[in-house]
């Protein structure tokens, strides 16, 4: 099972959308595909109509059978989003107590990537959508993935956001012995306007073998399709949008699709 | 003292916006103004150029003093922002783990409180910039203000995202034995955009009595005005979005001018 975290401590740069789209591409094209909302926030799971209050199995059931030493058992909390191959593990607000309890204790950066591992058989592709938060989650998806994909808007401040995040990340990953190939994807680009044009030469300058060399353009269609509850690219595939994260999936995967 | 705090779980909906914009207002008016950077990714830190990973002291500085049980010492973390009577305390990446840290260790929700209070005779207004995330740094936010200020972008994610965070803020409240006046800010809204104009009209009905009566509109200057630094109320103040935040505090403050 192919799996990637979408993640950037900078809030709203697109990771709910960038999972959700590149997730409903991936079962389109028949892959099994299951998408993890790792944000106590629960974006990704109000985007599927369910409730990340209410108290069904969710991502944090994981963590509390984790505790008790027990191996985690997922299938309950997988549930379906309506679309076919497409399944999600839903996040629930209680995540964000996570960190205070575990206080310093170790041994709970694997949680995810034994659950993932449990469920090889039944999905091709995992993607995971990470908080705006460097804690015990986002260990946790660094230590499930293969690939980290971190969009970032092509504005000022998401870019000086941008820099402290991949060292921090770098950090992480080097205390966790992790090595993992990373795509920064600049969201919302607005070709019109003057900061944007800037922000992306600055980025592709700074960052060159890591940035994606086309960018994913401003689509308001995005928000009408979160409204709706329905990935952009079933709602519209023909949408600028939804053909950039196409052009992005083929990038990334064509060097290397799994047999 | 008046203090305000800015806060929403949801990411990228105007947060650090909100509290540079109004910082820059009053600090205009001749109240000495103080920002509070409580975001471990040090949005409002690095809008002022200064690095949240540098060792200079900062709002950590001060829950790592009252570990060891001595009163916060706030004056060596008191930043010039360059604008007259506009300082700031800045975060810090090592926010990010305050809450492993202290796990279920009680006592450190009243830190920013405590050190709000021994600064009252040096500011006539604080506004704390609160992270995408409700643990320690929000409890103490909660503790130290007067008024809860919680911009919502007007789009569907951002408003099935308040009704859960109202919930557990309130849950937070009433167990901490806080009670503060709330002034929900709808932002970025555009006139154009039909989901716009729906949601906006949503969000005054389901919460009539806290919503402010008008808009922060989408204004690209706030873009511009953070690459280079600078409030954009002090940068462009006629522009329509700094208009707007004029507006909104007035129509907060007018009731209630401290003498
Ligand atoms: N390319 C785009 N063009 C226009 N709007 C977009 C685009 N991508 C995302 N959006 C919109 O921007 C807002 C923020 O996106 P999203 O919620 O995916 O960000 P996020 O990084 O997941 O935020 P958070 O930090 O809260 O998790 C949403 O309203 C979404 O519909
Ligand atoms: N009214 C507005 N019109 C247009 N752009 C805006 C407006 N308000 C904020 N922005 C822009 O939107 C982006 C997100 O704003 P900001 O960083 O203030 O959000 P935030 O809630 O503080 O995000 P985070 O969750 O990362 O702390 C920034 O690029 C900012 O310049
Ligand atoms: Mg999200
Ligand atoms: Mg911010």
């Amino acid at each position: 099972m192919n799996v990637w975290s979408v993640a950037n401590q900078k809030g709203g740069v697109g990771k709910t959308t960038t999972t959700v789209t590149l997730g409903g591409i991936l079962a389109q094209r028949g892959l099994r595909t299951l998408l993890v909302d790792l944000d106590p926030h629960g974006s990704l799971t109000s985007y599927f109509g369910h409730d990340p209050d209410a108290s069904t199995p969710s991502v944090y059931t994981l963590f509390d059978q984790a505790k008790t030493g027990a191996a985690p058992e997922p299938a309950a909390a997988i549930t379906a989003t309506g679309f076919e191959n497409l399944s999600f593990l839903p996040a629930s607000m209680a995540l964000a107590t996570l960190d205070r309890q575990l206080g310093a204790r170790g041994g709970m950066g694997l949680v995810l990537s034994r659950t993932l591992q449990r469920l090889g058989d039944q999905f091709d592709f995992a993607l995971i959508d990470c908080p705006p938060v460097l804690g015990v989650l986002m260990v946790n998806a660094l230590a499930a993935c293969q690939r980290l994909v971190v969009p970032v808007q092509t504005e000022f401040l998401a870019l000086k956001g941008l820099e402290r995040m991949i060292r921090t990340l770098n950090m992480i990953m080097r205390a966790k012995k992790i090595e993992l190939p990373t795509t920064i994807v600049p969201t919302m680009f607005d070709s019109a306007t003057w900061s944007c044009i800037e922000t992306l030469q600055v980025l592709r300058r700074r960052y060159k073998p890591d940035v994606w060399r086309s960018e994913v353009p401003v689509d308001n269609q995005f928000r009408e399709a979160s409204r709706a509850g329905i990935p952009l690219s079933i709602a519209n595939p023909g949408s600028a949008g939804v053909a950039a994260y196409l052009r992005l999936l083929d990038e990334i995967l064509l060097p290397s699709i799994e047999p």
